[in-house]
């Protein structure tokens, strides 16, 4: 059974897609079978994965809106152990087109059950809001990494999130919580980051990583290339702290 | 007649809200009437002037959702020329909630029309998403401010962001276009934003603002005393920039 983790946080702009990306990168180092799955209609994880989105044939908008097998929508890629499921500009309409569709929060939870059984972990990178969207990788989740830039909006929706995130243990998927909170961008310099980060730990205790991810511009150059950091330049200060959360998320999980 | 700006970018913390807010700090020292609308359901902007969004009586989900009069959601600040439409998280709910309400893109056109004329500039802080709260705007306003972070995947979303500014002007509002592009967060010591500043510029030639939004820690200090830049720190290099933006928006707009 997969280990299943939604990438959330509404607040726009806080390392979602760069903790996806790179923390994929280095469980697949360590041997582990990895999904990526892109729920963002930006599509910057398939891009940072070094996918032409234009070029895709069958997305994640296929399998949410048209039913398509999720086997289809697969694409293995070049990079041993990680599998990754695309996506474009398409899935841009899909939460309007689902409004009315029947069950049409849990149309991601039922896909992957089909294919779980084939990896060690799915990490599902949401976009900024708690729409439909989000909803469906929440329903489908065993848990919910919430990376957190040390900065003051960042606290502002963190009740909001931790109240939808309820919700949806009530009344779609009873096994969900918090399964981890990661400090991104974090400059330890600033007293702003220092107390944001504090109040984080004060609210969230142990759920909190003991690795930060430091602001490098390493990570903001890597997708430039198509690569993870990993592949970019690993012995980065951005790539060391990334390898050191995923040896965290895996004590964790096991 | 008021000039309607429309603070907007789909991809997550590019400075939307920054510059929404020290933009409205900036025209109105220089004797702008300003009406600042915050459309995010997160309500850093609100938050961001200072206000304390658990107390607020009437918000803009009322005028969205409840029909309520825009002269009760607005609110006069105690700084000189800036009222607000604030916030809070029941705007959450809107876009499910306005699915089938008639004419749900134009709500906000129309609230505005009644108190536009008791004010030079509008401008509206909006979430980072293409929905109908964002659409709600577009179709509201003169023009479309775009905040560009100078990253790589900034330039992802940029056509996705013009094609839906077409559709917007053909179908909702034929006077719509782009009224500016200004580059956020700006580190000329970096190759990654100095490429992508030029890409900027390429793609929309003259509509880039001369002035740069240089990364500038009392930024993002400033809303965690619910202070503006113009408050907080005039002097500091966040503060000239923004004050210089002004300069450049009022040129334009006359
Ligand atoms: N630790 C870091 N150091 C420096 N830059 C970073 C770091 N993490 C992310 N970035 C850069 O910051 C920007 C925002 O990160 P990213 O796109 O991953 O956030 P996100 O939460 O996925 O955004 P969105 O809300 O739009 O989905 C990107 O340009 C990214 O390259
Ligand atoms: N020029 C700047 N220098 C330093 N920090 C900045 C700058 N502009 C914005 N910030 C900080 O970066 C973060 C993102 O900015 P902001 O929240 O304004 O972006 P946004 O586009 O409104 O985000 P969202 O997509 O969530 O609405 C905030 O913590 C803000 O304080
Ligand atoms: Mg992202
Ligand atoms: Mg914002």
């Amino acid at each position: 059974m997969a280990y299943i983790i939604s990438v959330v946080n509404q607040k726009g702009g806080v390392g979602k897609t760069t903790t996806t990306i790179n923390l994929a990168a280095y469980l697949a180092q360590r041997g582990k079978k990895v999904l990526l799955v892109d729920l963002d209609p930006q599509g910057n994880a398939t891009s940072g994965y070094g996918y032409d989105k234009s070029s895709l044939q069958t997305t994640v908008y296929d399998l949410l809106v048209n039913e398509a097998d999720i086997n289809d929508v697969i694409q293995t890629t070049k990079r041993k152990n990680i599998d990754m499921c695309p996506t474009n500009i398409d899935l841009a309409g899909a939460e309007v087109e689902l409004v009315s569709a029947i069950s049409r929060e849990t149309i991601l939870k039922r896909a992957l059950e089909q294919v779980e059984s084939k990896y060690h972990y799915v990490l599902i990178d949401c976009p900024p809001s708690l729409g439909l969207l989000t909803l469906n990788a929440l329903a489908a989740s065993s848990g919910v990494l919430v990376p957190i830039q040390g900065e003051y909006y960042a606290l502002e929706g963190l009740t909001q999130l931790v109240d939808t995130i309820n919700l949806v243990k009530k009344h779609l998927n009873p096994k969900i919580g918090i399964f981890g909170v990661v400090i991104t961008m974090f400059d330890g310099r600033t007293q702003l980051t220092r107390q944001v980060t504090q109040e984080v730990q004060n609210y969230f205790g142990d759920k909190v990583f003991k690795t930060f991810i430091p602001r490098n511009i390493r990570l903001a150059e890597a997708p430039s290339h198509g690569k993870t950091i990993a592949e970019y330049d690993s012995k980065s200060k951005g790539g060391k702290a990334y390898n050191a959360l995923a040896l965290e998320v895996i004590k964790r999980t096991t």
